[in-house]
């Protein structure tokens, strides 16, 4: 993280939303800023009033190319999103967002909340970060807005300067902390096989392990792959050396490090009808080339040879798969045998003799 | 369609690299600044300290994967300090 020095010599800052865009209502902006300001005071003694009237602290405004006697000028559609200015009198602690730019509270477009996050990281002292998981690294990147979207380098560049939020017993959400790995309720969101290694991921996070020998290591998802979301659903390892990511409707392809071009693609390119929103989980069996994808309680197959989605699925699952009667949360494939994970439960399941041949807890393969 | 000549896009990309590094690699001037400033970088030490920054790899040339990382939405701040 880097820092411009001094931030704010108080801890309790005004601002005020000077006028508004066109792209979205006037309460929704409201409570993007809104939000923006509480990533801060989360982590920080800060406390952030708005005022409506006259010169705050922290002044909020939409402009288009030059605007006003900012020294500093908007380039049209893309490229600067938006830029804001340290602590200080005048234009210090200003934000200013690019009209020109399309504004939305979701996916599409640039999310008003999370540049807004960003930029307010300037106005408080942060200058841009080279940590490419960090919300003050200077590119956009789309965070699930529902995640607290602050990195850890984000949480001590504004400590360094403000300290850490005052013990006293308020109402501020906890700042999130990793998950504990020997948690005895921990469940999944997707297992996979990654080569030899297999990946367990929840939130933002996913926990490497090498079955072979004892080693488990917790990462954020984003250290490998940063475009990737975090709360992914489903995932699974192909017959290419390729991991298969799924979360609502969209797929990503990743090979390595690499994000395939042309993805997310939507998973109806895989054959599912419009009605699938989501997948549970998903398998491929190595030894038959085809891939299970579980949803509810019915699976489809689908032919990574001919890459088509076999006839006849749906099937209910338990059918096929006889012990396994609750949803599946999360299934790999481990030297022949598969591991279906509901909760903090999981099924070892023989697909030779169609038997459940133990359970398991969910934590087993962390060596708790 | 024809594909552009080749020419072109080598002074688009020369005029993105030229933008990019004044708009985000050039010191901006201290208001209190008295007299000229002496030793300006040149374009390929700032694509150097670019290149670092953003973890790629330090070639001070404008080579695909810096230009890709240029032409990506981002903040108007400047990445080096006063």
């Amino acid at each position: 993280f880097g820092v411009t020095l001094p931030g704010w010599k108080k801890n309790n800052l005004t601002y005020r939303i000077v006028n508004y865009t066109p792209d979205m209502s006037n309460k929704d902006v409201d409570k993007a800023i809104q939000k923006a300001f509480k990533v801060w005071s989360t982590v920080t003694p800060l406390v952030f009033s708005r005022i409506h009237e006259g010169i705050a602290d922290i002044m909020i405004a939409f402009g288009t190319k030059a605007h006003g006697h900012c020294p500093r000028y908007f380039d049209g559609p893309l490229g600067v999103l938006a830029h804001a200015f340290p602590p200080g009198n005048g234009f210090g602690g200003d934000v200013h967002f690019d009209e020109d730019e399309d504004w939305t509270t979701g996916l599409e477009g640039f999310n008003l909340f999370l540049v807004a996050a960003h930029e307010l990281g300037h106005a408080l002292g942060l200058s841009h970060s080279s940590d490419q998981r960090a919300l003050m690294f200077p590119n956009y990147a789309y965070i699930t807005p529902s995640e607290f979207p602050l990195s850890p380098d984000d949480i001590s560049g504004i400590q360094s300067i403000y300290g850490s939020p005052t013990k006293s017993p308020d109402k501020r959400p906890a700042t999130p902390t990793s998950p504990k790995t020997c948690g005895s309720q921990i469940s999944f969101d997707a297992v996979t096989t990654l080569r030899r290694e297999v990946m367990f991921l929840k939130g933002r996070h996913l926990w490497r392990v090498y079955p072979d020998n004892s080693e488990v290591e917790l990462e954020l998802i984003s250290a490998f792959w940063p475009s990737l979301p975090s709360g992914i659903q489903a995932a699974y390892e192909n017959m290419k050396d390729q991991i298969l990511f799924f979360k609502g409707n969209n797929f990503w392809v990743i090979s390595g490090y690499q994000v395939l071009l042309g993805y997310p693609k939507n998973i109806n390119t895989l054959g599912f009808p419009k009605g699938v929103k989501k997948i549970d989980a998903a398998v491929c069996n190595k030894h038959t080339g085809k891939t299970d994808f579980f949803i509810g309680d019915k699976y489809w197959r689908y032919d990574e040879n001919s890459q088509s989605m076999e006839k006849g699925y749906p099937r209910r699952t338990v059918n096929d798969f006889p012990g396994i009667s609750q949803k599946v949360d999360a299934v790999f494939q481990h030297k022949g045998l598969f591991y279906f994970f509901h909760g903090s439960r999981q099924l070892e399941f023989d697909s030779t003799t169609k038997k459940v041949t133990r359970e398991i807890k969910s934590n087993s393969w962390f060596n708790c | 369609l024809p594909v552009r000549p080749e020419k072109d896009d080598k002074e688009e990309d020369t005029k993105l690299v030229e933008d990019y590094l004044n708009k985000f690699y050039t010191v901006e001037t201290d208001p209190n600044q008295r007299g000229w400033k002496t030793n300006v970088e040149s374009t390929a030490e700032k694509l150097k300290r670019m290149q670092q920054f953003f973890g790629l790899k330090v070639t001070g040339k404008p080579d695909t994967e810096t230009l890709e990382m240029m032409k990506k939405p981002r903040c108007g701040v400047p990445d080096v300090g006063l």
